[in-house]
């Protein structure tokens, strides 16, 4: 499903130049549960924004389900990732003058999935989150962790092959962690490749394998089951 | 330092009111170090946001260091805000179109401190929590964890008597997490009266006394020492 070979990724900045990742060779099977850990700044980030076709990287190569993700139009990229990819960022990236539940349809809207039927289906995801009774308000009226339980419904609601999450139970507490865990592990049982970013040791424990990032470099690639 | 008294608020939107907090109590004492807990939702940052005089309270009474906290101008706020209190953001609110260190330097220049003093003790405040490298980048080229980092610097810039964090750690692994623990422990020990919201059970460990807060009430005020 996923083949990265010897990715790099710098950012140049004036003068300076930073190496995000220095050479990143990964394989994950279909249908994988995976975690990737890291300190604060080693490149996690940098790795899932590549995955998700959101960001170019400079060499080395990432193939998807086959497909070579290299040079990609702006058009074929969001293709690519309405199509297959289901997201959820790191600081959520909610649209602020919609309100939850639109802020969940707005992918099926994108897919020109008729209104009555996205608004029922956001309706459904909205409330395996938890948060039914907070269709209405905007972002900006929902608490840090409602916000990122939306950011979770809206990544999940096209049914995506492949779901990347960055850091999805951050603004969590330990009960609604869990929630969002076993909704992971559902998704995951119906065949979806999910892979999610955390700094939480209890939360990667819960993967089927964890990737440990350390300064751009993969240090440690092991199985946990 | 604090005293809230049967303070409650309640959100209105359309026909629906969200009673955020229903009549808090609360005393802290000056140079107090304490957690507040609580699952997403239960009114944490609703609290923190009264407490940092940024948002205003339905009913009962706030008072901080023997001013009672009502009905002040925006301009009398502000002023509060300024010479008194340091506030980490749940979503961070930084600057996006200034740097790291303009950022962190930000609440000097309202204090009208000069330019070469205030960039000196920005870049201090950044290398306390360890982003001396990262001082020229904006939001946008910091991690999520660096980002937070430098909200925490910038809380703290002013010295000033009543740290209010929300969710400081929420963005950092553990070895980050402990640096910046660390920071709030030898600013407690200067005298600053630290306030930290968290859904981190270890974290709040830390602390000296945790209030748990359920939908919006007290179910829980003790101290940990
Ligand atoms: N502007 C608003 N309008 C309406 N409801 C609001 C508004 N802001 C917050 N709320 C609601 O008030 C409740 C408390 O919100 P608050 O942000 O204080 O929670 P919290 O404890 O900080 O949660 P989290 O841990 O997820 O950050 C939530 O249920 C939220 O939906
Ligand atoms: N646009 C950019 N320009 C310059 N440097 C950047 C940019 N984006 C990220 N960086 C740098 O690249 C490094 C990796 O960033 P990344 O966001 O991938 O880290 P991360 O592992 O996700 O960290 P965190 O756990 O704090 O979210 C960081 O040191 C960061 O400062
Ligand atoms: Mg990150
Ligand atoms: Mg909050």
């Amino acid at each position: 499903m996923i083949k990265l070979q010897d990715v790099r990724k710098t950012y140049q900045l004036g003068d300076n130049r930073v190496e995000a990742l220095k050479g990143i060779s990964l394989s994950i099977e279909s249908g994988d549960f995976v975690s990737v850990q890291g300190s604060s700044g080693s490149g996690k980030s940098t790795l899932l924004n590549i995955l998700g076709i959101l960001d170019s990287y400079d060499s080395g190569s990432y193939t998807l389900n086959g497909t070579a993700i290299r040079d990609l139009t702006q058009k074929q990229a969001a293709h690519y990732r309405n199509r297959f990819i289901g997201f959820v960022f790191q600081s959520f990236n909610l649209i602020n003058h919609k309100s939850a539940v639109e802020n969940v349809a707005l992918p099926l809207y994108y897919q020109g999935v008729p209104r009555r039927e996205r608004n029922q289906l956001a309706m459904d995801y909205l409330d395996r989150v938890g948060l039914a009774g907070r269709a209405e308000h905007k972002p900006a009226e929902l608490s840090g962790g409602q916000a990122q339980r939306v950011a979770v419904a809206r990544a999940l609601i096209t049914k995506p092959a492949l779901l990347l999450a960055d850091e999805p139970t951050g603004a969590l507490d330990s009960e609604t962690s869990a929630q969002i865990m076993q909704l992971f592990r559902d998704v995951n049982d119906e065949g979806v490749t999910v892979l999610i970013v955390t700094h939480e040791e209890d939360i990667a424990a819960q993967t089927r394998r964890t990737v440990q990032l350390r300064d751009g470099d993969i240090a440690r690639d092991e199985r946990l089951e």
